[in-house]
């Protein structure tokens, strides 16, 4: 059992660095054990260090910072034990233009691999999926669903 | 594997019998605040048998069928389905696995598989074998994306147990 | 003392109601006393109908709308104990297009009171300012300020 | 009464000197993420008294100095200056009002009104008799704007009073 979690954890710290590093374009990510002495029980953590700044608990980044420290660590879960989808509630709502960018580009690769389904106001992120469902109310407080093209979304939503 | 697609019947606000297809790859789902797109999220987590009213938005299960509207009355069932084309275990065609919960509003769920009732702990080992492993964070709800972040360390650990 | 409080308490709720009815286009809010027998002691709760939908306590509202009812909520709160300013850090982040044009409409008639400030990703919050003020990192981990023209925004930036 | 300006010196992760115009409507601020927005919102929340660390993303008072980067040391000092437009309390012409914090690393902080050290009940007091009534939801924090709602009902009990 320890031979397996050690294997995980290492599994998982590799990946957390990796997609940290995509989604940051560098830096440093780590996650490490509370208590070496203990491994078969201690409690871990998550250190990240983004490009030119200092190493720091992931609590204390920004609130766009820690949405995507977040979305590295979820990505580098599931490379190592997949599930068969990922579903994303706004997980791109407090993202800048660039890291949304850099977010749709990870996605445009665990797409190939695992179905995605985000929800999302944001037009970059729509403007990628491959089926768009649209969500109305014309009767208040029934909802409704219509498939849309990109390209109908602004009229026929009154996003 | 992938959802095919997913039914909501009396669930929270889709008073109408709705079905939603999504894509194997990327599907994006759009609207204005308020209008269900969360809830479509609450169906899936749902239906894959949460137990926990919480995790739902509801403050108990009957909670989760159509309460009405000014216009409509409320219903006595909420009901959803998801389809998924899973690989069969025998080979390489494609099977349609139809995965139903059913809530009354004493709170009490049955489930179905393919339209056979079944017990929860049933359906738990069903997707399990078909390999549906459905893990703690493959669905992350509105404003929950730092919740991996906010978690205690014991809780860190048992993301990376589980994932073993 | 009692007089006072039930004084605000009548104030703050037509208020709330008065801004949520703004803010949603119509539908209802209100603050409810807990315990009407022991209006000295009773806590409050806010209970919300957005048009066409049934009451319920703000919690179960949706996210943009539960942000929306925030937002009357506090308006209420100044419009009977007026503060010199205030700060508002993304709270536009879970709204949509329409909702953030019928929050940047309060906004304007608030601005005419007291001093707001408003930290955003949105472009139209921001075309609406009337100082716009930059916030950048060339050098990484120490952040500068820069004063901008609405149109400098987007080279500037990199937003 | 506004804020015309606030300075920041060796607070988080302004290491320079910098001086942030406000103008008396609607200022907005912009930036790319990790920048330091919220980190100006935190200036004005200390600025005005706040005691408790966690209320400026901190674990303790000492945290929000300037902790170095990859090329700059730690600095022993954290400053900010909120310079208020307030009316004179004898008449219509506006006075300046500088009020200034500072922290040293044993988490001590000082406070000056134009230039003077007070103490802070003193500060709290000149901001009440200027009619800054600052209340505690004049600034509103990031993914806290629906703090209010989710307080216990004594405590939205305790905002009522509070405007009473
Ligand atoms: N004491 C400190 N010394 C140096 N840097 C600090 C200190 N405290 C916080 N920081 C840094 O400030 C940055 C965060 O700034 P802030 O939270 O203001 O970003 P933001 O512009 O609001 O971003 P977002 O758009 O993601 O919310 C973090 O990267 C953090 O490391
Ligand atoms: N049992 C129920 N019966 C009827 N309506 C319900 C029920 N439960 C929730 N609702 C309604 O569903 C609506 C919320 O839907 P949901 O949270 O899915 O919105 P959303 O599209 O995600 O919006 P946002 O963009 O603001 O996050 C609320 O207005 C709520 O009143
Ligand atoms: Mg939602
Ligand atoms: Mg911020």
């Amino acid at each position: 059992a320890l031979a397996r979690f050690t294997d995980t954890f290492v599994k998982v710290n590799q990946n957390f660095q990796k997609y940290f590093q995509y989604l940051f374009g560098g830096g440093v990510a780590e996650v490490r054990m509370m208590d070496d002495a203990n491994p078969l029980e201690a409690g871990i953590e998550l250190f990240a260090q983004p490009p030119g700044k200092r190493t720091q608990h992931v609590l204390l980044l920004s609130g766009g910072e820690r949405a995507l420290a977040s979305i590295a660590f979820l990505i580098a879960l599931f490379s190592v034990s997949p599930s068969p989808f990922l579903i994303l509630d706004e997980g791109d709502a407090a993202l800048d233009d660039a890291n949304v960018e850099r977010f749709l580009e990870l996605i445009s690769r665990l797409r190939k691999e695992i179905q995605v389904i985000l929800i999302t106001h944001n037009r970059r992120t729509m403007e990628n999926a491959s089926t768009l469902i649209g969500v109305t109310m014309d009767e208040p407080g029934c909802s409704k669903v219509v498939s849309l093209n990109p390209g109908e979304v602004w009229e026929k939503m009154k996003l | 594997t992938h959802i095919s697609e997913i039914v909501v019947n009396g669930f929270k606000s889709f008073a109408m019998r709705t079905a939603v297809k999504l894509h194997e790859d990327l599907t994006c789902v759009v609207g204005p605040n308020g209008c269900g797109k969360s809830n479509i999220c609450d169906a899936i987590q749902w239906v894959l048998g949460e137990q926990s009213p919480s995790h739902v938005r509801s403050q108990n299960m009957a909670e989760v069928i159509f309460a009405g509207t000014a216009k409509r009355k409320a219903y006595g069932l909420a009901e959803v389905t998801l389809v998924l084309n899973a690989p069969k275990a025998t080979g390489s065609e494609k099977e349609k696995l139809a995965i139903t919960r059913r809530v009354v509003p004493t709170g009490e769920s049955t489930y179905l598989v393919n339209d056979k009732t079944v017990r929860l702990r049933d359906l738990l080992d069903l997707l399990n074998s078909a390999g549906l492993n459905i893990s703690s964070y493959s669905i992350i709800g509105q404003g929950r994306i730092e919740s991996v972040l906010t978690m205690r360390p014991a809780e860190k650990r048992l993301l990376i147990e589980e994932s073993a």
